[in-house]
């Protein structure tokens, strides 16, 4: 799995 | 997108809408915590800077502008319009205890070491204690009204959903945000005990009381 942190939740 | 989200986001959406129809309707804010409407003032302003320089999609931006001015707009109720009814004297959670600990979790653990990343990061930490202020007045008193229950089961269930959001992402999409889920985990436990009694007894048409 990779990490986000696109932040694209609320 | 999926539906976990989406439930968790409307249900997001109906605790706000829940928390406007109590203070209209009773034309108080008797039982709520200023200092937790306040952290969330804080949470969703230092969380979506981004809507100045980051487009996600319409969604996005209209869920983002609207917990904004609506936490803001309950502010106002709360310091102005009905000013009379709000009591400081039993919302006595200190607040620095949590905003302490959340600048430094933020400074530690963010995706990028830059001024926007480490906001996004404190206000996911602050969000999950957020409610700590509320939680702590309603043991205080004791008991509740009825649609204060209703309005905190619903922002629980919405912390609630976004955890099978994050195993669903996980599986499907191959995304995982440890910072979000992690807090997210915090979050939703604070709100067992609450649930434990608004299930047995809200829901079961009696009084929100605690055991004294």
């Amino acid at each position: 799995a990779k990490e986000t942190g696109l932040h694209d939740e609320l | 997108m999926n539906l976990f989200r989406l439930f968790g986001d409307m249900s997001h959406l109906a605790s706000i809408l829940l928390l406007l129809y109590k203070i209209q309707t009773t034309r108080s804010v008797r039982g709520l915590s200023f200092k937790t409407q306040a952290l969330y003032v804080t949470v969703f302003v230092t969380r979506y800077l981004d809507l100045f320089y980051d487009y996600v999609s319409l969604y996005n931006s209209v869920m983002k502008t609207f917990f904004i001015t609506s936490s803001c707009y309950v502010l106002y109720l709360m310091k102005k319009k009905y000013r009379p009814t709000n009591d400081p004297s039993i919302d006595t959670f200190r607040v620095e205890y949590l905003l302490g600990p959340c600048v430094l979790l933020s400074l530690i653990f963010n995706y990028r070491f830059t001024f926007a990343e480490i906001l996004w990061s404190f206000s996911i930490f602050l969000e999950s204690v957020a409610i700590l202020p509320q939680l702590f007045m309603l043991q205080r008193t004791g008991e509740a009204e009825a649609i204060t229950t209703h309005y905190l089961a619903a922002l629980g269930a919405y912390r609630a959903l976004y955890i099978p959001n994050w195993i669903y992402r996980y599986w499907m999409e191959d995304q995982v945000d440890p910072i979000a889920v992690t807090a997210g985990i915090v979050q939703t436990a604070l709100y067992v005990d609450f649930f434990y009694v608004y299930f047995t007894k809200v829901l079961q048409g009696q009084r929100f009381e605690l055991p004294a």
